[in-house]
């Protein structure tokens, strides 16, 4: 696709696909786009990160990622939509144009390429990463169960054969070493939001433990004005509150890692199936799903915009 | 390629805790294959849970004898995975 014009939001696309539009996005926004590799997955695919920059030196930042579990395709598909809505929306929409007049956006749109190229090739209902596992028929880990944060814990699985396997250690896939690595690097992320599917969830920290976060109240009322923005649209129901409240325990999960890094405006979310498709969710409904995520996204960035800490 | 012809996923919504601690023993019998689309983890949330073909008698024994009501919500996961390919082909196009 050499023109976003002609590229369909509202389809499911593969990776070359995907990359080659964000060819295309960066060459439409000169100044406003750029696509920088954070690092090389298990099996040398490049990590790419959009970022949304309007100039400036390490300005304060917004970090979004989609693509985490390889089968969650409406994820990848509402990256896309949402990255291409930040670029339009600039200039034209005065909320997001103040936001990149002062703050950065990273957007990793298939933070699980290896896992993604497999769904499309061999598995469509693939989770994991693709590493290796010695000693081990399985391969793969859950990139939401690596990450240094109560690693190890309950909530998550020492059987490289379970969908949740946690890895030998902490940051033992690329995928996930990269993000931290970028993160540490950045020092200047001050919102954090991973999405996956499916669930209709919005949940800030802790998945690991029972101990409230210090900021529960502040992320419980963000939480609840981003459902209901989300909720005005097409009327989808989410719930909201902590991982380990809302779903069940989960241990080195994502965005536990990053509150501990500091970064306040940590969420997930968990998209909408209000039929009954699961990971099979209907192309019909990707642009639906983008655009009611969006109302709740615009929610806590600009939260995050007017609340810097 | 793994298929998944007449794979089938279920949705059930857990009664009590008692249920939901049933749904967590299914989902550990490693050799059921059971795979937990959406997790039991409360009464008002319902779980759903992709099972191979050379499972569902099993596992649908194990929920009918315990009293577990559940719905089939994908009669047959490769038909739908089948009708999805031909989408992304046809829009490829």
């Amino acid at each position: 696709e050499r023109s976003i014009s002609t590229f369909d939001f509202g389809s499911y696309h593969t990776m070359e696909e995907i990359f080659s539009w964000m060819d295309t996005l960066v060459e439409n926004h000169p100044n406003l786009v750029s696509k920088l590799q954070i690092g090389q997955s298990f099996e040398d695919r490049p990590l790419y990160v959009l970022k949304f920059s309007t100039g400036g030196s390490n300005r304060s930042a917004i970090w979004l990622d989609t693509g985490t579990h390889s089968r969650e395709w409406i994820t990848q598909a509402i990256g896309v939509w949402t990255a291409n809505k930040i670029a339009e929306e600039y200039g034209q929409d005065p909320s997001i144009t103040a936001i990149l007049d002062s703050m950065d956006i990273f957007f990793e749109v298939i933070v699980n390429p290896d896992g993604f190229a497999f769904t499309h090739s061999s598995n469509r209902l693939w989770r994991k990463t693709r590493s290796l596992n010695p000693g081990s028929h399985c391969i793969g880990v859950d990139p939401n169960r690596n990450w240094d944060a109560g690693f190890g814990g309950s909530g998550s699985s020492g059987n490289s054969c379970s969908d949740t396997y946690r890895g030998p250690y902490a940051n033992s896939e690329p995928e996930v070493k990269s993000i931290v690595d970028f993160v540490k690097s950045h020092g200047n992320i001050k919102a954090f939001v991973s999405i996956h599917s499916y669930s209709q969830l919005l949940l800030y920290p802790y998945g690991y433990t029972t101990t409230p976060a210090p900021d529960q109240k502040e992320l419980h009322e963000i939480s609840q004005k981003a459902v209901a923005a989300l909720e005005s649209l097409y009327g989808t129901k989410y719930k909201y509150g902590s991982i380990i409240t809302t779903i069940y325990k989960a241990s080195g999960s994502t965005i536990d890692w990053t509150y501990n890094q500091g970064i306040k405006y940590s969420f997930t979310f968990e998209l909408r199936d209000t039929g009954r498709y699961g990971f099979l969710l209907p192309a019909t409904q990707i642009v639906p799903t983008a655009e009611e995520t969006w109302q709740a996204l615009k929610v806590i960035i600009l939260h995050a915009r007017d609340n810097l800490y | 390629k793994q298929l998944f012809v007449g794979d089938q996923v279920l949705r059930i919504t857990p009664r009590d805790e008692e249920q939901i601690s049933l749904l967590k023993v299914l989902g550990e019998q490693e050799d059921l294959q059971v795979d937990f689309w959406r997790h039991p983890t409360s009464l008002s949330h319902p779980a759903d849970l992709l099972v191979p073909f050379s499972s569902l008698q099993e596992v649908k024994s194990f929920l009918e004898a315990r009293n577990i009501p559940y719905s089939i919500i994908m009669e047959d996961v490769q038909k739908l995975l089948d009708e999805e390919q031909k989408n992304m082909t046809k829009s490829r196009r």
